[in-house]
């Protein structure tokens, strides 16, 4: 199993196009293996991104260094996936 | 095993073997109604199942609906099995669905991607893609979502496997899309073309690889604000509509633009519900609101196409 222990999904609510810029350029990063759940596209759509734990300072930083303000969605997605998969093998029993 | 459709619980999420095993169930005790069809096998040979709803008739006008074209979307998978469910047992009940299916025929496919199906309850369940093996590169899979014959290769997808949106060697080179080709193309006579995602709540039709607006965008446009209006007057739940390019990003080779311009001209995408707190990991007690309001949306849809034929 892929575990994601640590792994954060931030919530950034876009405000302007030049954060729509920063975003996107934060997109072709690829070292720090970003996974993008919604995209940079507009202020009218948030963005979601999961975090692996390893890249969190550094994405934290950049969103902090560029005043663009986040919230943290899901604090460590595995606890969710656990009680996830706990509630499956209840209903499967 | 499900011993009926009534012990299913349809407010969980379930493995593949278990949807499958269930569609076995709802056939037995709709037999006047569904069959199974196989259309085909997935890349690691798993069968493709299409649920036919139909009265008779010989390739009467049929609506398409496919969820769960990417894996880790768990909720659209999930709201197409409640949805079957409802279409077998509402048909005799719900005079409109009846009359609809009275003169046209429902496919739905709900495992669209069943390897990455599998892959996200076995191994990662963030998996998006198909599990193809990509010659000369470490990374599996493609975007079945960019791999269709639409613009393919164009803006919105990638050229490097190891993207979440790689577009694949070339269009309709994942045999999961081809199988759904194959059938849509040989029957022939598909008026509308609707795809299941999650999430973001939004309503979408062609184009995705173009930002020109379809010929027929003003009616397209007013069937699905229609739709979502009713589908808000359930939970109030917010949706948008347009076209894929105007209200996310320009994205080729995606499935509605292909079926739009094989000539299907009823062709919509949903972005099921998002609660803001949970993206793919929606709760399971989630599922049966989300299917519930979708399916006021699915209805008007099939509806408007059942009523406004070309």
């Amino acid at each position: 199993d892929r575990i994601f222990t640590g792994d954060q999904v931030i919530r950034i609510d876009v405000q302007s196009k030049e954060q729509v810029q920063l975003l996107r350029a934060l997109e072709t990063e690829e070292e720090l293996e970003l996974d993008f759940w919604l995209h940079p596209v507009s202020t009218e759509r948030p963005v979601d991104i999961r975090v692996p734990r390893s890249s969190l300072s550094s994405v934290k930083g950049y969103l902090h260094d560029h005043n663009i303000p986040f919230t943290v969605m899901i604090d460590d997605l595995q606890e969710l996936l656990n009680q996830e998969r706990a509630e499956m093998e209840v209903n499967q029993m | 095993m499900e011993r009926n459709t009534k012990s299913f619980n349809f407010g969980a999420y379930h493995r593949l073997e278990t949807i499958y095993s269930w569609m076995d169930t709802l056939v037995a005790q709709h037999s006047n109604l569904v069959t199974k069809l196989e259309i085909g096998r997935s890349y690691e040979n798993r069968p493709m199942y299409v649920l036919k709803f139909s009265t008779g008739g010989n390739k009467r006008p049929a609506i398409w609906i496919d969820t769960g074209i990417h894996s880790r979307e768990w909720v659209s998978q999930a709201t197409g099995v409640w949805t079957a469910n409802k279409i077998a047992t509402d048909y005799g009940r719900d005079a409109s669905l009846t009359s609809l299916l009275n003169t046209m025929d429902i496919y739905m496919l709900i495992l669209a991607n069943p390897d990455g199906y599998v892959h996200t309850h076995t191994h990662d369940r963030m998996w998006r893609k198909t599990r193809s093996q990509i010659p000369g590169s470490v990374c599996r899979g493609v975007d079945p979502n960019r791999n269709w014959d639409a613009g393919f290769g164009g803006p919105g997808a990638s050229s490097s496997p190891c993207s979440e949106s790689y577009h694949g060697p070339s269009a309709h080179s994942e045999v999961e899309v081809k199988n759904v080709v194959n059938l849509i193309k040989s029957h022939g006579n598909f008026k509308a073309f609707i795809s299941v995602h999650a999430y973001s709540q939004l309503l979408m039709y062609p184009y995705g690889y173009s930002c020109w607006n379809v010929p027929h965008q003003p009616e397209l446009d007013s069937v699905g604000r229609a739709a979502v209006k009713k589908l808000t007057s359930l939970y109030g739940t917010q949706y948008k509509v347009g076209s894929i390019c105007n209200i996310i990003y320009p994205a080729s080779g995606g499935s509605i633009d292909w079926s739009y311009d094989t000539g299907i001209k009823y062709s919509f995408a949903f972005e099921l519900r998002d609660t803001g707190r949970y993206g793919f990991i929606l709760p399971a007690n989630q599922i049966i609101p989300t299917a519930s309001e979708t399916w006021l949306a699915l209805k008007h849809i099939m509806e408007y196409v059942r009523d406004d034929p070309y």
